[in-house]
């Protein structure tokens, strides 16, 4: 399955802390 | 249950991994000398690490560049998987630095992470910011200038993200063309 993401899923990311 | 647990905590894999090549101009060393890869990622999360972790591309010095291609692809037209590739190239006026180049730069990351092409985003080896005083340039390089379908569907759907009006018009220039003009323009082989 391809990975395709949209900005909007990926701006959800931006600011998330990192996750250990 | 689990498969919650695994959605929340893993890091989400992006299709391909990525390098980041950093260029400094240094007159006193060879080009590949001032060209360096900084590092590389192959998910949402270290992207957006990497992301703000690194300074904007406006506020690089002129003659700095940011290449970001695919694990494997060197940022110059010399690679294999560049020589008969080509670009869609925006340029942009010297007040856009302030403006715009930033956005642009993002949008055009996130357009080839998220190989937002569709069924051509194989055909994508990689983007490169361009710092200048004369004008910055930001592109996107593809591997085969003579896959007319696939360089125009690039250019439509990244003209549409960067949300350029309709009456702008952007054009892609193959590297083999750039290579050998003579004057200070290269011919556009496709305009969206």
């Amino acid at each position: 399955e391809k990975k395709q993401y949209d900005r909007e899923f990926l701006l959800d990311f931006q600011f998330m802390p990192a996750c250990i | 249950r689990e498969e919650e647990a695994v959605e929340r905590y893993s890091k989400h894999p992006l299709q391909n991994r990525w390098a980041l090549w950093f260029f400094k101009n240094d007159k006193s060393k060879t080009w590949q000398e001032n060209l360096r890869l900084v590092t590389k990622f192959d998910t949402v999360e270290d992207f957006w690490a990497l992301y703000t972790h690194i300074q904007l591309a406006s506020k690089l010095t002129s003659g700095c560049d940011y290449s970001l291609f695919k694990d494997g692809i060197e940022p110059m037209w010399e690679d294999r998987r560049n020589k008969c590739g080509g670009r869609w190239l925006i340029t942009l006026a010297k007040q856009q630095r302030h403006t715009e180049l930033d956005r642009f730069w993002l949008e055009t990351l996130l357009c080839v992470i998220g190989e937002m092409f569709d069924g051509y985003s194989d055909e994508v080896c990689g983007a490169v910011i361009n710092i200048r005083a004369k004008g910055d340039k930001i592109a996107i390089w593809t591997q085969e200038a003579e896959n007319r379908d696939g360089v125009t569907h690039i250019g439509r759907v990244y003209k549409e993200r960067l949300g350029l009006s309709s009456k702008v018009v952007i054009g892609y220039q193959a590297h083999a063309d750039t290579a050998t003009k003579s004057g200070s323009l290269t011919k556009n082989k496709f305009v969206v």
